[in-house]
C-alpha cells in the first residue's frame, strides 16, 4: 500500500459518501445516471467475486463490502424509493449501456492473463469500468446546469482511477516484485482519458466560481 | 500465476 493508492481508494471514497449525500439528505437523484450506477454495480460485483474466498488484508475486504453496499443501496434508492424514485430522469438517461456490457465480456473472455471463470469475470470489471461512466458524462451534457454534488460525484469518480495510475507507476519502480499488468494499466488510462474534457470544464467552474455547463 | 493472484487492489 503507497500512499498514492491510499488516495485513490479515498478519494473513491468520497464520491460513493458523496452521491450517497446527496441522495439520502435532499431525496434527489437528479442528473445523476442510473445506467452507471448500474454498470459500476456490475462491476463491483464481477471484481469482487474473490471477497469471500481470497483475503488480501482487513482493508481490501472492508473497502470492497462498502464499495458493494453502496452501489447496490444507490440502485436501490434510484428504483425503489418512492421520492427518490421520482427524482430520476429516465427520458434524459437514454444511453443503451447494454451495448458496453456484451463487448467488454467478450474482450474479457478474449483478452485475460487466465482463463478461469474469476478471473475473466475481473478482466470484464476492469474494461466495464472504464466506460461505465459514459451514460453519466452524456447525461451531463444534456442537463443544462449541473448542481455542485453531482460535480463533485464525477469529478472523484474520474480523480480515483487517476490516482491509481500514479500508484502502479509508484509501484513498477518501488517494488522489484511488482509485475506488468497491461490489461489494468491500459484500462486504467482509458478510463481517465474519458474524463478530460469533464475535467477542463469543471476545473474552470470551479476556478470561475460558475455553474458547471459542458458544451452540448 | 502470482500475478494473477495477486489482484491486490480495488
Amino acid at each position: 500500500m503507497n500512499i498514492f493508492r491510499l488516495a485513490g481508494d479515498m478519494t473513491h471514497l468520497m464520491s460513493v459518501l458523496v452521491l450517497l449525500l446527496k441522495i439520502h439528505t435532499i431525496k434527489s437523484c437528479a442528473g445523476i445516471s442510473l445506467k452507471t450506477q448500474e454498470l459500476y454495480a456490475l462491476v463491483f460485483a464481477a471484481r469482487y467475486l474473490d471477497i469471500f474466498t481470497h483475503y488480501y488484508s482487513l482493508y481490501n475486504t472492508v473497502m470492497k463490502l462498502i464499495f458493494l453496499g453502496s452501489s447496490f443501496s444507490i440502485l436501490w434508492y434510484m428504483k425503489r424509493h418512492k421520492v427518490v424514485r421520482r427524482s430520476y430522469d429516465k427520458d434524459q438517461d437514454t444511453f443503451r449501456h447494454h451495448f458496453l456490457v456484451l463487448p467488454c465480456l467478450v474482450l474479457a473472455l478474449l483478452i485475460n492473463e487466465k482463463f478461469t471463470f474469476k478471473e475473466v469475470m475481473w478482466t470484464f470489471s476492469i474494461y466495464l469500468e472504464a466506460v461505465a461512466i459514459l451514460p453519466q458524462l452524456v447525461l451531463l451534457q444534456r442537463t443544462r446546469n449541473v448542481d455542485n454534488l453531482t460535480g463533485q460525484y464525477v469529478f472523484l469518480l474520474g480523480a480515483y482511477r487517476g490516482l491509481y495510475i500514479i500508484n502502479w507507476i509508484y509501484r513498477y519502480f518501488a517494488e522489484p516484485t511488482y509485475s506488468t499488468h497491461w490489461i489494468t494499466w491500459i484500462s486504467g488510462l482509458l478510463q481517465t482519458l474519458l474524463y478530460a474534457d469533464f475535467f477542463y470544464y469543471y476545473i474552470n467552474s470551479v476556478k470561475n466560481n460558475v455553474r458547471l455547463q459542458l458544451p452540448a | 500465476d502470482s500475478k494473477v493472484e495477486k489482484h491486490d487492489e480495488l
